[in-house]
């Protein structure tokens, strides 16, 4: 048996709106821990992993490990039928080929099932072990999307690049070049709208700018996003998820033939 | 040229 209410139900609405373009199908993990998903994308070079952990539900109920397999676009069909302020509950009897969802809305007065067919799905879990990166990049969520979107007008691919001076993001393509620096900036009104720069030893490293477009998707569910980059490792792209988790991007970078 | 590394490479697979 599996219910999970999660008063804050514009989180997942958010959470599946952020995924569905990167990931087609995916395993949904419950465990005590949490609702977690790791899945990659279909050519293989991207990553995401969600955690939702257990403590941020309303009431999390998992008697035994569960893994659902969902459609994400069907999954996205489902929550759009929620309201923004709508609690949602997620529910799953053992064994069964099936998940409800429940949206009520804030004040009880309209109560919603949604059950949705679950489907098999292999999917390969991937090891990521815990890294130490060259260097952590924290800045506003919508200045890093504006970036990605402005470059990727220009070239299909970024370079960053991070030194003391700041972080660089340059491309290229037929029609000319463009670089946008962001220099540290601790000093604002608001601790979400800094540029923090922690640099262990200075960093380049090439991207698909269609995977790190597809990324900021997640920008709504956060202020902020974090970028961890080192040298011959996938960067990793943060989104936290309010206070209960986070999604995490993982991109390999171009190499050199 | 450049070309995109898989995440294999990088990651094992469980």
């Amino acid at each position: 048996m599996l219910e999970l209410r999660l008063v804050q139900g514009s989180l997942l609405k958010k959470v599946l709106e952020a995924i569905k373009e990167l990931v087609t199908d995916a395993n949904f993990d419950c465990s005590a821990t949490g609702f977690s998903l790791q899945a990659m994308d279909s050519s293989h070079v991207a990553l995401v992993a969600l955690l939702l952990r257990s403590e941020g539900f309303e009431h999390y109920r998992c008697d035994r490990n569960l893994s659902m397999g969902m459609n994400l676009n069907n999954v996205s069909k489902m929550l759009r039928c929620a309201g923004n302020d709508d609690i949602i509950t997620l529910k799953a009897d053992d064994g069964s080929d099936t998940v409800t969802f429940m949206f009520e809305s804030p004040n009880q007065d309209k109560i919603a099932d949604f059950e949705m067919k679950l489907m098999d799905i292999d999917s390969e879990h991937l090891g990521i072990p815990e890294a130490e990166y060259h260097a952590i990049v924290k800045m506003p969520s919508a200045e890093f999307a504006r970036i990605c979107k402005d470059l990727s007008s220009i070239g299909d691919t970024v370079v960053i690049s991070v030194t003391k001076e700041g972080v660089k993001f340059s491309t290229r393509g037929d029609i000319g070049n463009a670089n946008i620096v962001c220099r540290q900036n601790t000093t604002v009104d608001k601790p979400e709208e800094a540029t923090i720069i922690e640099m262990q030893e200075p960093v380049s490293l090439t991207f698909a700018l269609r995977y790190m477009n597809s990324f900021t998707k997640a920008t709504p569910l956060s202020n902020t996003v974090t970028i961890s980059l080192s040298s011959e490792l996938p960067v990793v792209v943060e989104y936290k998820v309010a206070d209960m988790g986070y999604i995490r991007f993982y991109l390999a970078p171009k190499i050199e033939d | 040229g450049s070309s995109q590394a898989q995440l294999y490479t990088f990651y094992q697979a469980l």
